[in-house]
């Protein structure tokens, strides 16, 4: 963008592209470049002048957009903490597990996985691996068992090993499927019971390749079981993830974790000011 | 939906003649509408000037509603695009005939290896498994599974990477008569160097008659960045949709079809092996991108 070139139709024609690229949607692009707060309202208001000025102003936009109170995983008052982590199939949710599991023990705490996906094929035998690798304990299931049980089991064994953090594996779902829905929502039902408050975190795992599919899945989890923050994957790759902004603004859950590859240190936290740059580059 | 959209306004209309004045603000809705439906920019802009150009050099029906003409020149040409569909693997002389199967990470491709083997095997063939996936944890475990639950038989080997193991398992299949022959592997970034190196030399020591790349259908923009530099450095004969059991609009089927020119094959269609697989139907899948 032409540092001291005047800002024009073009200027707004491109921009518009690049959030269109971005995983934005119609709506979102709308939003930013002819809403009230839009691009175009603050070139009429001489708010922005030149082309250089254009994207400043878009990126400060978008990081207000991402701001929220709590990025941090939620703790319980005392151990243990239980996340449980859902999401539509092939996102990442196991690897993601091994990746948190990783963070959690680097900051000193004992962890426990359950491995609560009892449907998909070697579902178990990965997260074992993981586990193993890890150097912590799992909690299963037999093959097809009620994927609930092995929840309950787990939160026991948290309780008898004086485990810190108990984080629960789920098999990926679509969020179309009901019966498939409403076995997750009675998995974070029996955490609740068990454990008053449980799970401190009910973390949707989004696949940061997905387009505006991702909002829809967004919304049915945060119904079914109040998704409390979002954890985009495969951020490695070249997809920007843009869908986070209406998933934001529409439903107010934050993301907290990044993916950005296949092994263990390969979790991040969520940095708005990160993000917005890395949309642009 | 974008059919009643159009009616209403072209239901406004008087002319016999679509003209370019009231074609822009339809062509405004399908924009739209595809773009929600997760079509590559690029891919929307394409197929607008294709269709403005077909409804231009149409004459409206008599009695037809011009507004519902143009609908259906929109969904045929949308469907025209996406086909035509052939999936027929045929057998080859002197077998085994292979296939790859190659795409990003989680797209569902061991899945879908062993759904394909299901299909060859209701029609007679007798395909053959292979776990090159030597990375992911239990990935050869779980095409074992898979392999176990429909009467399949695996190809692993351990300590050889995966260029040696799809040679060694094209000639156990020979050795055993065994076709078609179906390489499982490894999800992968396209712009990760080393691993598209890995594929590409799978398919120079593995020869394959069929290399399909497997679409997550709720990917967005994405598609085609993807899609374009796999089928760079690979020569794909064709691609395969999954998890269309959803509600992603899938405008990915049209992104990929475009930017790369080959035939989208089959349709993921559940997570379960049994029935999870169909021939691709692009008539539906224009009906479901436009909503
Ligand atoms: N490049 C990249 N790959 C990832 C990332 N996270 C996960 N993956 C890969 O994505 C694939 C799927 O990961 P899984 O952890 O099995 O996904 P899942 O959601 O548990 O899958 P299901 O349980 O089958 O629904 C694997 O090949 C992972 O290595 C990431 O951040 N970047
Ligand atoms: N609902 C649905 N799920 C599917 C479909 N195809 C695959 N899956 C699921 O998607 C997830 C990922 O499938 P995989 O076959 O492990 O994917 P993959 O491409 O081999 O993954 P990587 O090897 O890690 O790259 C699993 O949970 C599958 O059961 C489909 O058509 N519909
Ligand atoms: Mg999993
Ligand atoms: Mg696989």
């Amino acid at each position: 963008f032409g540092l001291r070139e005047k800002l024009d139709e073009n200027t707004l024609a491109r921009i518009e592209e690049e959030l269109f690229v971005a995983d934005f949607g119609p709506k979102m692009v709308e939003q930013l470049i002819e809403g009230e707060a839009g691009l175009r309202a603050a070139w009429k208001r001489g708010e922005i002048e030149q082309q250089d000025q254009v994207l400043e102003f878009l990126k400060s936009r978008l990081k207000a957009m991402l701001s929220h109170k709590d990025l941090s995983l939620r703790e319980a008052p005392q151990p243990p903490t239980i996340y449980l982590i859902a999401g539509v199939n092939g996102t990442g949710k196991t690897t993601s597990i091994a990746k948190l599991a990783h963070r959690l023990l680097e900051e000193g705490n004992k962890v426990l996985l359950a491995a609560a996906d009892t449907f998909r094929a070697a579902a178990v035998e990965q997260l074992t691996i993981w586990s193993q690798r890890l150097g912590i304990g799992i909690v299963t299931g037999e093959a097809n068992s009620d994927p609930a049980s092995v929840a309950f089991k787990g939160v026991e064994r948290a309780r008898q090993e004086g485990i810190d953090c108990l984080i629960v594996d789920t098999a990926g779902r679509l969020h179309t499927d009901k019966n498939l829905m409403r076995e997750l929502k009675k998995i974070r039902e029996v955490l609740a019971r068990k454990v008053p408050g449980a799970p401190q975190e009910s973390l949707l795992v989004l696949d940061g390749t997905n387009g505006q599919n991702a909002i829809q899945q967004a919304e049915v989890f945060k119904r079914e079981i109040d998704v409390s923050g979002i954890i985009l994957t495969k951020l490695d790759g070249t997809a920007k993830g843009g869908v986070v902004f209406a998933i934001h603004e529409r439903l107010e859950i934050p993301v907290k974790l990044v993916g950005i590859g296949e092994q263990l240190p390969d979790l991040i936290p969520f940095d708005p000011g990160q993000f917005v740059d890395a949309l642009f580059e | 939906s974008l059919t009643r959209r159009f009616s209403d306004i072209w239901g406004r209309l008087r002319n016999r003649k679509i003209t370019a004045g009231n074609v822009q603000e339809t062509l405004r809705d399908i924009r739209v509408a595809l773009l929600e439906a997760d079509v590559a920019l690029p891919v929307v802009k394409d197929f607008l000037v294709k269709v403005e150009q077909k409804a231009l050099g149409e004459e409206v029906l008599k009695g037809v509603n011009p507004g519902q003409q143009f609908v259906e020149t929109v969904y045929r040409e949308l469907a025209e695009l996406m086909g035509p569909v052939d999936s027929r693997i045929p057998a080859v002389k002197p077998g085994p005939t292979i296939i790859l199967m190659a795409g990003l990470q989680g797209s569902g491709k061991t899945t879908t290896c062993a759904k394909l083997a299901l299909l060859l095997k209701k029609q007679g063939r007798r395909p053959l498994l292979v776990a090159a996936d030597i990375q992911r944890p239990a990935a050869i475990d779980q095409l074992k599974i898979l392999g176990a639950q429909i009467g399949a038989p695996v190809f692993s080997e351990a300590d050889i990477k995966p260029p040696q193991i799809c040679q060694h398992a094209i000639r156990h299949a020979r050795e055993n008569d065994l076709d078609p022959v179906i390489l499982d592997t490894a999800g992968r970034l396209h712009i990760d160097e080393e691993m598209m190196r890995e594929v590409k030399e799978v398919a120079h020591l593995a020869q394959p008659h069929e290399i399909f790349l497997v679409v997550d259908a709720m990917v967005g923009q994405d598609a085609v960045r993807s899609a374009r530099d796999f089928n760079e450095q690979l020569e794909l004969t064709g691609v395969i949709l999954t998890k269309l059991d959803g509600d992603a609009r899938g405008g990915a089927a049209l992104s990929v079809k475009s930017i790369t020119g080959k035939p989208i094959k089959f349709a993921g269609v559940g997570e379960k092996v049994e029935g999870g697989l169909e021939e691709f139907r692009p008539e539906g899948m224009a009906q479901r991108i436009l909503g």
